[in-house]
């Protein structure tokens, strides 16, 4: 998978 | 941030509040299947593990707190505050939640971004999260009356990730390259969990009659 997305969500 | 995930966030807060509002006024949790809550609760704990070390605003962070003390508030009231935990139905709230638990956490450790302990965590609260509904959807069906805050809990929990799949499509066309394929699957299971609920619910509410689920 892609690289670990940025966390902007709860 | 959009004007759905700004909806699904707000959804999010008042199924919070509605619940907190049952518990807290009317000293009861009857029809609340406390299985979820404590999903619910775990789901938050594994989900904001970098709260303190990673700030992306005081939104986020405020809401953080909120959704983890909430959550904790509930299962505490159902399990310790005596009038509530005796309003308690936990004959019917049999769901054995390992087997949720279990398989989440496997499949985390499968598939997820990063194999680091935070990564995996984060990736098992939203395969958690997807079918932490279970229990509760399990204790409707065995519910005879539902009351109408437990139905209207029910409802707004399910809206708003409904709310967040259109977040979804809203960002994944207007910022290139948005691409979360683990939460958005995870995201759509759960909220296609609630599809049979939204239609007795809505089907309830069109025709004035008691909201029922077929056992």
């Amino acid at each position: 998978f892609e690289a670990p997305p940025v966390k902007d969500e709860l | 941030m959009n004007v759905f995930r700004l909806a699904g966030d707000m959804t999010h807060l008042s199924s919070i509040l509605v619940l907190l509002l049952k518990i807290h006024t009317i000293k009861s949790c009857a029809g609340i299947s406390l299985k979820t809550q404590e999903l619910y609760a775990l789901v938050f704990i594994t989900r904001y593990l970098d709260i303190f070390d990673r700030f992306t605003s005081i939104y986020n962070f405020l809401m953080k707190l909120i959704f983890l003390g909430s959550s904790l508030s509930i299962v505490w009231y159902m399990r310790r505050h005596k009038a509530v935990h005796r309003s308690y139905d936990k004959d019917q709230d049999t769901f054995r939640y390992q087997f949720i638990v279990l398989p989440c956490l496997l499949l985390a450790l499968v598939i997820n971004h990063k194999l680091t302990f935070k990564e995996v965590m984060w990736t098992f609260s939203l395969y958690l999260e997807a079918v932490a509904i279970l229990p509760q959807l399990v204790l409707l069906q065995r519910t005879r009356n539902i009351d109408n805050l437990t139905g209207q809990y029910v409802f707004l929990l399910g809206a708003y990730r409904a709310l967040y799949l259109l977040n979804w499509v809203y960002r994944y066309f207007t910022e290139p390259g948005f691409v979360r394929w683990i939460t958005w699957i995870a995201g759509l299971v759960q909220t296609l969990l609630y599809a049979d609920f939204f239609y007795y619910y809505i089907l309830s509410w069109k025709n004035n009659v008691k909201l029922e689920l077929p056992a």
